[in-house]
């Protein structure tokens, strides 16, 4: 099975 | 802000409310952005509609509105497809007027839309120099994302020089569907164009991309941006006046 990774991983909050 | 062809501002509307139902909208001088995640944070919109795209445009000073995207679309739904729509904000007020205009000046419609206070989370962008850009007609790609849903919730995208590849397995069985990179191009607007600079494969939840496709009609083609190990860019022009940009970020086997 493959996870889903969150945005903010790689964006980073301001 | 004053479009002519009020029906562009009805695509950006419905090219969001499916991932965010509400977003800030930053309004300033320069024009008007949106940075909106959806509720599980797995993608992210970004929004740029610059001030002269617009017919008219002012903006005294900035501000940020809390919309709620889902009952503007519903107050768009109202407009007719050939109206001019102007949309306005009085300084110190709580509420957004939208106005339609019929094309031969007849009919006028005015609605009021309550502003939303909503704290706005950030994130930044980095500028990414992408292994690889796709461009291909927006329809084949929307087409593509329906295909693949039927055999599974994942599309695995992998780019050779000669072309791109989506594959989705599941419970069914497994289906794949190859682009080859378009030789003569006569009209750009059909070629599939592929410049790679290194091959990636990556694996993506299809049904944020189908939301994402809900935004083509912006636009005859789609811009894809893949990098092993980093969001998918998915851009949507809009004529003369800016883009949709959608990030998703990628699965990994475990």
């Amino acid at each position: 099975m493959n996870r889903q990774l969150g945005i903010s991983t790689f964006f980073l909050t301001l | 802000a004053r479009l002519l062809h009020g029906s562009i501002f009805a695509k950006v509307i419905e090219g969001l409310r499916e991932l965010v139902n509400e977003a800030t909208w930053e309004c300033s001088g320069n024009g008007i952005t949106l940075q909106a995640m959806d509720s599980s944070h797995v993608a992210l919109v970004s929004l740029v509609m610059r001030s002269e795209g617009f017919e008219s445009y002012r903006c005294d000073r900035n501000m940020s509105l809390g919309i709620s995207l889902v009952s503007m679309s519903k107050v768009l739904k109202t407009m007719g497809k050939d109206d001019s729509l102007t949309i306005r904000v009085n300084d110190d007020s709580d509420s957004i007027i939208i106005a339609m205009e019929s094309q031969n000046q007849d009919k006028f419609a005015d609605y009021e839309l309550r502003l939303m206070d909503l704290d706005s989370e950030h994130l930044g962008i980095p500028d990414t120099d992408y292994s690889c850009a796709i461009k291909m007609p927006s329809s084949e790609f929307s087409r593509i994302c329906r295909d693949m849903s039927i055999m599974g919730d994942s599309v695995l995208i992998c780019t050779t020089k000669e072309g791109v590849k989506f594959s989705a397995k599941g419970d069914l069985g497994q289906g794949s569907i190859r682009l080859v990179q378009t030789t003569n191009i006569e009209k750009e607007e059909e070629a599939v164009i592929i410049e790679m600079k290194e091959a990636v494969a990556l694996t993506f939840a299809v049904r944020y991309l189908s939301m994402f496709c809900k935004a083509a009609p912006l636009s005859p083609q789609v811009g894809l941006s893949l990098s092993e190990d980093t969001p998918l860019m998915c851009e949507f022009k809009i004529a003369e006046m800016g883009h949709v940009r959608f990030y998703l970020a990628p699965k990994i086997e475990d």
